[in-house]
């Protein structure tokens, strides 16, 4: 068991700089159905935090899974977590491994 | 309709 379950891991990166400094693709009804980090900005939030990485495949934020979003659905919904004065944080479950899950 | 090319679909944040 667990030998062929991807590694999942929650990385909680906080809003240290005006953007989050990420890009993301992929979507529902595309090749990458769940989006994938293709950038990673100097100097953003997300790269301060230190623990995301290009290549990494987000399963959810801030406990919202993207599974089943579409890509505009799942960008709004992680500029929304970073835009919200609710959090000083946004949460991403991320795993390593490029599979549909 | 077909998957669309994901190349399209990148955002920035």
């Amino acid at each position: 068991p667990g030998l062929l379950e991807p590694t999942s891991t929650l990385v909680r990166v906080a809003k240290s700089a005006s953007t989050l400094g990420i890009a993301i693709e992929g979507g529902a009804n595309t090749r990458q159905p769940l989006p994938r980090i293709v950038t990673i900005q100097r100097g953003g939030s997300a790269h301060n935090c230190g623990q995301l990485k290009v290549g990494q495949v987000i399963l959810e934020v801030n406990g919202v899974p993207l599974r089943g979003r579409e890509h505009r659905d799942a960008a709004q919904l992680i500029a929304e977590a970073f835009k919200t004065k609710e959090r000083d944080h946004v949460d991403f479950l991320v795993t390593e491994f490029n599979v549909a899950l | 309709s077909p998957p669309k090319e994901y190349e399209d679909e990148v955002t920035f944040f």
